[in-house]
């Protein structure tokens, strides 16, 4: 069985000065294994 | 020409074998390119490739002898017998050592298994729904991550360019595929900026500034808790002796403690709905659960499911294997689509279920029925009917969740909450 998880996020925006803000990222892997509660990403 | 034919002396020889081979090549090819011209004609005729003329879509994947094999295979009829089959009982004394060789073979940690007397789950199909301790699943505490609904395997995962969902290795399919059309809302897929949830908020602008509001609306004393937690309205659940005020759902205290889990500080409710920031895209992820992984998913994130598809497809196996060989697998197998809103925007939940694992359950849907001879007969009437309108079929049925919900217009979930599972067959 699989899940698929579709989502709407913000993309990460940079500013002049170099810096991003507020955007999505992952945290895992391709081949990683997950245990439910634990972070996919972070926005 | 009496004559000519009696006196005509007949000499066989033979032809030279590169005028044989070409003949034969001519007459195969004449074959093929007929095949393929009423091919064509059958599908001008029916509207789309592949589709039976009630419209409704037919299996013929692309692949190697694998996968074209397996495509002539009753595997939904198969996985029904694997379900009957897994609901046997198992004789008393075979269990412990029945579960213990099955939890060896797949990895099954059973410390961490709610009910660790194996002899109380009655067969294997218990046991591969089995529950888990309390505390065996931390929720991460950031609330503004994104939660693993299951245990699994991070197959895939990434930003959406184009509609299309990269399958392992490269193969792609459209979402439009993978969720049914007009998905998802226009704000998210023309890309516009600005908040997707404007019609919510514009419906009901006016009628709720404060918590307080947000319980009475329409007249109606729903209370936030009993929203998220997809409850009845208050006043029908009140129990003869009033609870304490501190103890009642839209007292100020319960209030509070609600909107510090949602994270909502002091900002307005429906801010769970829309997204502050100005720029969003679409991501996707795909998780594969192994047999010996705990098959009961749970709720990512807060959110708002509003309305749910099933698509009644086929039941091919997930395996990474199959992903590789069989292009856009996830919209050929039977699917449970649920589509709704978080704070950010769109969101979905979308289990797929496979050959051995055919029967999805969704804990807040009691009317859905995946996996059964009934939803087949339903979907090959609901195609007929769609052809004898005229009208094309679009694959899936659809229900909407907007009984007890109807400020946040769907059913509302909150992070780490069971929403269902996968049951064998």
């Amino acid at each position: 069985s699989t899940v698929v998880l579709v989502f709407e996020a913000p993309v990460e925006q940079g500013s002049d000065a170099g810096e991003t803000k507020g955007g999505w990222r992952w945290n895992v892997e391709k081949g990683q294994r997950v245990k439910m509660g634990q972070a996919l990403g972070y926005v | 020409l009496r004559a000519a034919l009696r006196d005509s002396k007949t000499q066989w020889y033979q032809l030279p074998i590169g005028v044989g081979i070409g003949f034969v090549g001519l007459m195969q090819f004449y074959k093929v390119t007929t095949r393929e011209k009423e091919k064509e004609e059958l599908d001008e005729v029916t509207g789309a490739a592949g589709r039976k003329p009630n419209g409704r879509e037919r299996i013929r994947p692309d692949g190697p002898w694998q996968v074209r094999a397996m495509s002539t295979l009753p595997l939904k009829a198969m996985s029904r017998l694997w379900g009957r089959f897994n609901e046997l009982d198992i004789p008393y004394y075979l269990r412990v050592p029945g579960f213990k060789l099955y939890s060896f073979i797949f990895g099954v940690n059973l410390d961490e298994v709610a009910e660790p007397d194996l002899r109380t789950y009655p067969n294997l199909a218990a046991f591969f729904y089995r529950k888990l301790k309390p505390g065996a699943r931390p929720l991460d505490p950031n609330p503004n991550a994104l939660l693993s609904p299951s245990d699994g395997r991070i197959l895939q995962f990434g930003q959406i360019e184009g509609g299309d969902i990269e399958q392992v290795k490269g193969m792609t399919y459209s979402i439009d595929a993978l969720l049914g059309k007009h998905t998802p809302t226009p704000s998210v897929a023309h890309g516009e900026h600005g908040r997707p949830s404007e019609r919510h908020i514009s419906e009901n602008e006016g009628l709720i500034k404060t918590d307080e509001e947000f319980a009475r609306v329409n007249g109606i004393s729903y209370t936030l808790p009993s929203l998220l937690s997809g409850g009845r309205p208050s006043g029908s659940t009140q129990t003869e002796s009033p609870p304490d005020e501190a103890e009642r759902e839209d007292s100020p205290a319960a209030i509070s403690a609600v909107r510090a889990d949602l994270a909502l500080g002091e900002k307005p409710w429906y801010a769970l709905l829309a997204p502050e920031e100005n720029r969003t895209a679409l991501y996707y992820a795909v998780i594969y659960l192994a047999p010996g992984d705990y098959h009961r998913f749970h709720s990512p994130a807060n959110w708002v499911v509003e309305r749910r598809r099933h698509f009644a497809g086929e039941l091919y196996s997930v395996s990474p294997y199959l992903q590789r060989t069989l292009p856009g697998l996830f919209t050929l197998n039977e699917r449970v689509v649920l589509l709704g809103r978080w704070r950010w925007g769109f969101f979905s939940y979308v289990p797929v279920g496979a050959t051995n694992v055919g029967s999805i359950k969704i804990n807040f849907d009691r009317e859905l029925r995946t996996n059964s001879l009934t939803t087949d007969t339903e979907a090959d009437r609901a195609a007929e009917e769609a052809a004898a309108r005229g009208e094309p079929y679009l694959g899936f049925a659809e229900a909407t969740y907007a009984s007890a919900s109807r400020v946040l217009g769907g059913h509302a979930l909150r992070r780490g909450e069971e929403m269902g599972g996968f049951q064998l067959g």
